[in-house]
């Protein structure tokens, strides 16, 4: 926000600025400036510092929403479907997810669902080796409802604690991708007693309003539970997860931010909203 | 969608005549939310809705159109040619072979726009060579292999222990030595404000002179767009741009954006997973697409 310190129509105008190339997009940015505009005449805010401070808070806010903690737990499979549209980072962002889930202590296995893509099993394997994680797959052109069922028969079989499902990208408006990734979900269901504790929707920071349609075609057809927001190492703001978490409730768990398997970390409303508006 | 939105702003118009700066910016009001929605750049968006504008206001309404008919069609024209003309060419070296570097961001569609061209170009005739320069990503080469075998094109690879400047130079030398006219560079994707990884592109197009350095970009980006194709285009200098993962609903808007901070024509567009999946580009479908 400029150097100006007094409050005009124009300081407003910025903030809303700020918000839309931060990709929030105009509606939830224009509710958020209206929020500030409410709070500056009830507060008797003055200066540009002030509006910045509370549209942070506003912001730190709407993100706290929703269980940001991962849902496993030891005593039981804990299986974590991961979908999303093509080249967002699935396939890395388990490699990541399963290695910290292993260092805090969690059996972990990996389930290779994705077998249209070229090389996809194999790109999966070098993350599987690198982090020491067992490794469920068939071959290119195999079934991927059959490696997901392969794969929950072994986990149970072999008292895994978190099972992850890597699954092709699909962009969400493929009807018959998204029925096939229905019937993952519903092998999921039938054969792990009370179905996937978790079903995240990894979304590139990159990505601009579409990810609004993502959130929500992927919700209706598998139930989403988390978000996973990657490549937050870039200039992109990734501001869409606003929107997400005001129309579809989804919170977000991690953020990817790097190609090395460490390059994983919890989300924090807070840090978040800083780093938005910087 | 946008026309409605028009038609309804004037619907209480009557007669024709001129546009008045009034009924314009009401009009411009729903413009410039369409195309925030569809992800064009803030900046991009503020400086067409003012050319529009000016163009608009007094401008005579035309016999045959209502004055909702007369801005949308102005709008349309704008937006169109802003997007700029079909322009699906590559350039050919002189002497062969031609070199075609593909560049981007992580995940934009480079490997597989590389063997999607490398197919539409044999089908014009020539013989190209994919170069497999990622040495970076996880099974990258073997992925650029797997599709190269699909179309019976051959992949040049030192595998992943060499330098992708050292592979590029190499790819260019065989190429040379064995009598294919075109070289196809696929490169791992970067983060633009990497500055070691946009510095090994720039190595790579002074040991390698490209035809074509191509910004392969995905049609959702929002926002970063401009900032992404502005750092690009400023360490390489691009000569075009293709816009993946067009079959989905996104609006594309990225597309505005890229060609008003580079200039630059967007060459192809990927229309799926499949390899037959290039198309030209056609400036007033992306418009009418943008405007929604
Ligand atoms: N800079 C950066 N790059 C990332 C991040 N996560 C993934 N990538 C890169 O993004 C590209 C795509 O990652 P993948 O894991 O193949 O994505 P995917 O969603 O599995 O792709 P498909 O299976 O083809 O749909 C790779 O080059 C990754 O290294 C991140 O957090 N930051
Ligand atoms: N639906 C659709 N998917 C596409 C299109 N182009 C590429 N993809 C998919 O997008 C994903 C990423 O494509 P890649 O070719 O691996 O992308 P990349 O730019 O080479 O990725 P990095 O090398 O990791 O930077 C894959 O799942 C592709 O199948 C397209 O036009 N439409
Ligand atoms: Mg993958
Ligand atoms: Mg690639």
């Amino acid at each position: 926000v400029s150097g100006k310190t007094q409050i005009d129509e124009e300081l407003f105008e910025e903030l809303e600025e700020t918000l839309i190339t931060a990709d929030v997009g105009v509606e939830t940015s224009v509710q958020l400036v209206d929020k500030v505009r409410e709070r500056t005449k009830k507060e008797k805010l003055s200066s540009a510092e002030e509006l910045q401070e509370v549209l942070k808070e506003e912001i730190a806010l709407l993100l706290s929403e929703g269980n940001h903690q991962l849902d496993v737990a030891k005593g039981r499979l804990n299986v974590i479907l991961v979908v999303g549209v093509n080249g967002v980072g699935k396939t890395t962002t388990i490699g990541k997810l399963g290695y910290s889930l292993k260092q805090q202590g969690y059996k972990v296995m990996v389930a290779a669902a994705d077998t249209f893509r070229a090389a996809a099993i194999e790109q999966l394997q070098t993350w599987c080796q690198r982090g020491g994680l067992e490794l469920i797959h068939h071959h290119e052109g195999a079934d991927p409802a059959a490696v997901v069922y392969d794969a929950l028969q072994a986990a149970q079989s072999r008292k895994v604690d978190v099972l992850l499902i890597d699954t092709a990208g699909r962009l969400q408006t493929k009807t018959n991708l998204m029925e096939e990734l229905k019937k993952i979900r519903r092998i999921i269901d039938r054969e792990s007693g009370d179905g996937p504790r978790e079903v995240l929707l990894v979304l590139d920071a990159t990505t601009g309003q579409n990810a609004l349609s993502q959130a929500r075609l992927f919700s209706e057809a598998t139930g989403v539970t988390g978000v996973i927001l990657t490549k937050t190492d870039g200039t992109a703001k990734g501001g869409v997860i606003l929107g997400i978490q005001n129309e579809y409730k989804l919170p977000v768990k991690y953020l990817g931010f790097g190609e090395t398997i460490d390059s994983l970390r919890e989300f924090i409303p807070e840090e978040f909203s800083a780093s938005l508006l910087t | 969608n946008i026309s409605e939105k028009i038609q309804a702003i004037f619907k209480n118009l009557r007669g024709k005549g001129k546009l008045t700066e009034k009924d314009v910016q009401a009009a411009m009001r729903e413009v410039r939310l369409a195309l925030l929605e569809a992800d064009v750049s803030y900046k991009v968006v503020k400086e067409f809705i003012n050319k529009v504008t000016e163009r608009a206001v007094g401008s005579e309404v035309l016999e045959s159109l209502t004055p909702a008919q007369q801005v949308i069609k102005i709008v349309h024209e704008e937006l169109t040619q802003l997007m700029g003309g079909t322009q699906s060419k590559i350039s050919l070296a002189a002497k062969p072979p031609t070199v075609v570097m593909m560049v981007g961001l992580q995940g934009s569609g480079k490997t597989t726009s590389s063997a999607k061209l490398a197919r539409h170009m044999k089908k014009q005739g020539k013989s190209p060579l994919l170069a497999a320069c990622d040495v970076y990503r996880p099974a990258a080469i073997k992925q650029l292999q797997v599709l190269g075998e699909q179309l019976d094109i051959p992949v040049f690879s030192l595998g992943d222990k060499q330098s992708p400047v050292d592979i590029a130079r190499g790819a260019r030398a065989h190429a040379e030595k064995n009598g294919f006219d075109l070289v196809i560079l696929d490169t791992a994707g970067r983060l633009h404000i990497d500055e070691e990884l946009m510095e090994e592109l720039a190595q790579i197009k002074q040991q390698c002179h490209p035809q074509e350095i191509l910004l392969v970009v995905d049609a959702m980006t929002g926002q970063d767009a401009v900032n992404v194709a502005e750092k690009f285009n400023q360490t390489l200098g691009l000569d075009g741009v293709i816009l993946t993962k067009l079959d989905g609903d996104t609006r594309g808007g990225a597309a505005l954006s890229v060609k008003a901070v580079t200039g630059q024509p967007i060459k192809f567009t990927g229309m799926g997973e499949k390899l037959d999946a290039l198309e030209p580009f056609y400036p007033d479908r992306m418009a009418s697409r943008i405007l929604g």
